[in-house]
């Protein structure tokens, strides 16, 4: 099963 | 006060009928240096970043920086209204809560001119820092497009393989699988049709296919798409807006569960 990742786990805020 | 005039209208067209289906509204960040504009989908899975140079632009003025917030939904409505070949000029005037759109035609016997109302709009700026990406696919921006579309019809997510040789895109659901492969070209008559492979490192990634072709909404931009990619990184797909900027949209990858 695939999962989908958020860009919040590879770039950060600000 | 903010003013920006452009000869070929279309291709602003182009950039909101490239941005609109992920984003629906957006702030566009003006200052002396053009405009920029970063934007996450719903999700947070997906991401745009525009940049549109000043220089680009036939006149440009910016006297002080502004954030305008503007629905990229009821803008591209309004363009829809513009003629092929209008030339386009973009003003906010000092003090104003409106974003004023004028459209001038070619032998200058029609000028139109539309009004948005500026939104507040709550923005969340991702820092993205400069990747080396272990490769990029370089690729006539109809072929993705039409890749895209196809692996679409497979399933839910599309897997991009790319090695010196070439890169391949597969799909797999319940009705079936395929792949389509394209190996780097030896020779092209013409550089727009050339796909090429800059690799450091094999990658395989998988991401989910319904936004790509989000992303080909942006294609009439470019003949061209770099697609960057590292293991265990963002996918960043990049439209050339002519000499004057770029479009570039972040996808997150899946992962095994």
């Amino acid at each position: 099963k695939q999962q989908q990742q958020t860009l919040s786990s590879f770039y950060h805020y600000g | 006060m903010f003013e920006a005039r452009l000869a070929q209208g279309s291709i602003f067209a182009k950039v909101i009928e490239g941005l609109r289906e992920l984003v629906t509204e957006a702030t566009w960040e003006c200052s002396g240096n053009g405009i920029t504009l970063q934007a996450m989908d719903s999700s947070h899975v997906a991401l745009v970043s525009l940049v549109l140079r000043s220089d680009g632009f036939e006149t440009y003025r910016c006297d002080r920086n502004m954030s305008l917030g503007i629905s990229l939904t009821s803008m591209s409505k309004v363009l829809k209204m513009m003629g092929k070949d209008d030339t386009l000029t973009i003003r906010v005037n000092d003090d104003s809560d409106a974003i004023v759109l004028s459209m001038e035609s070619q032998n200058q016997e029609e000028f139109a001119e539309y009004e948005l109302r500026l939104m507040d709009l709550d923005s969340e700026h991702l820092g993205i820092p400069d990747t080396d990406y272990s490769c990029v696919v370089k690729m006539p921006s109809t072929k993705f497009s039409r890749i895209c579309r196809d692996m679409a019809i497979l399933g839910d997510s599309v897997t991009i393989c790319s090695t010196k040789d070439g890169v391949k895109f597969g799909a797999k659901g319940d009705v079936g699988q395929g792949s389509i492969r394209l190996n780097q070209s030896t020779n092209v008559d013409k550089e727009e049709d050339a796909v090429s492979i800059e690799l450091r490192e094999a990658v395989a990634l998988t991401f989910a296919v319904r936004y790509l072709n989000m992303f080909c909404k942006a294609a009439p931009l470019s003949n061209q798409v770099n697609l960057s990619m590292s293991e265990d990184t963002p996918l960043m797909c990049e439209f050339k807006v002519g000499d004057m900027g770029h479009i570039r949209f972040y996808l997150a990858p899946k992962i095994e569960d």
